[in-house]
């Protein structure tokens, strides 16, 4: 019996999962993979390609899927990118500005406001799913404050993994791909904060977690008990303990040749909690250096006082 | 806490309706 709790718990978090989080694991390695016929993602691979990707994008069905129709009006209604799918799929960038005016820099603009845009938005899909999992909202509201303040970036940067490979990433929904270099080409700071999550995206994905994996992990993520300010932390680490024997069990079944899985993965969450302390330095480095800089009052929240 | 944490609290507290981010 506690076995099979254990796995409607699995497929409980994995149908949430699906429901609030747009491009599964698996599409995105299809894309990646050119699986998907001829709907091979734009390339943008320099300012060129980036100018002509806004246009690209602009000029193609945007494909909304049914749970995201409610809420469009959040993610329509700016320029550019944003106007199709804000900036990367999980973007984590939080940066609005990134030079001195002029036509390549007016696009380089739209692209980082976009990608604030759609980690608010992401922000407010990570929200949806901490709520599906069982005694979440049970929980101090306080707590599930500082849950979220403290587990939503780390969500993000696993989120992101699926979508990178050691050349780049899918953006926009997995229409474009951006390569890793381009990334890298831009100005100091903006061109450091892409590459420590490629790093760790790359070794992530040799694990070959799928959906249903991801859907437990990021859980437990969300469910530690260590986070600074929990006011009730018994209650939050009972939730993890059952979701941790979910996971295990998960990993058991569906990789039953991946030894150590389960440390592995556990370990991953010591790798995680160092890049999001660095990239919250980088993005308080921003808005000492970058006059126009301006967060996102979702990302602020987020971001103050965390590390 | 959720004092100085208003949208992530609205967020929390609303149902999956659209919340002007």
């Amino acid at each position: 019996p506690e076995a099979a709790d254990l796995r409607a718990l699995a497929r409980h978090l994995y149908e949430a999962y699906l429901k609030y989080f747009p491009l599964t694991k698996a599409k995105a390695r299809a894309i990646l993979s050119g699986k998907t016929g001829d709907n091979a993602p734009f390339v943008i691979h320099d300012m060129k390609s980036l100018m002509e990707g806004e246009q690209f994008i602009n000029c193609r069905q945007i494909p909304i899927l049914e749970h995201q129709q409610q809420t469009s009006a959040l993610t329509l209604g700016h320029g550019g990118i944003t106007a199709a799918h804000p900036g990367s799929e999980y973007g984590i960038m939080g940066m609005t500005s990134i030079g001195d005016q002029g036509p390549t820099d007016a696009v380089e603009l739209r692209f980082f406001q976009s990608c604030q845009s759609r980690s608010a938005e992401a922000v407010r899909e990570v929200t949806e799913f901490a709520k599906s999992i069982p005694g979440f909202i049970n929980l101090d509201l306080n707590d599930q404050v500082t849950l979220l303040k403290y587990g939503v970036i780390e969500v993000l940067i696993i989120m992101m993994s699926p979508l990178m490979n050691k050349d780049g990433t899918l953006i926009s929904y997995g229409q474009i791909f951006m390569t890793r270099e381009f990334l890298k080409s831009l100005r100091k700071p903006f061109c450091q904060m892409m590459e420590p999550k490629f790093e760790f995206s790359v070794k992530f994905n040799t694990l070959e977690l799928d959906d249903s994996d991801m859907a437990l992990f990021l859980a437990v993520i969300i469910l530690s008990g260590d986070r600074p300010g929990l006011l009730n932390v018994k209650p939050i680490e009972q939730l993890q303990e059952t979701v941790l024997h979910s996971l295990e069990l998960q990993l058991k079944l569906s990789h039953p040749d991946s030894l150590q899985l389960f440390a592995k993965l556990l370990q991953k969450m010591t790798d995680l909690r160092q890049i999001v302390t660095d990239h919250v330095h980088l993005i308080q480095l921003l808005k000492k250096t970058e006059v126009d800089m301006c967060l996102h009052p979702l990302l602020q929240e987020i971001m103050k006082d965390l590390y | 806490l959720k004092e100085k944490h208003k949208i992530l609290h609205q967020l929390l507290q609303n149902s999956t309706s659209p919340v002007d981010l």
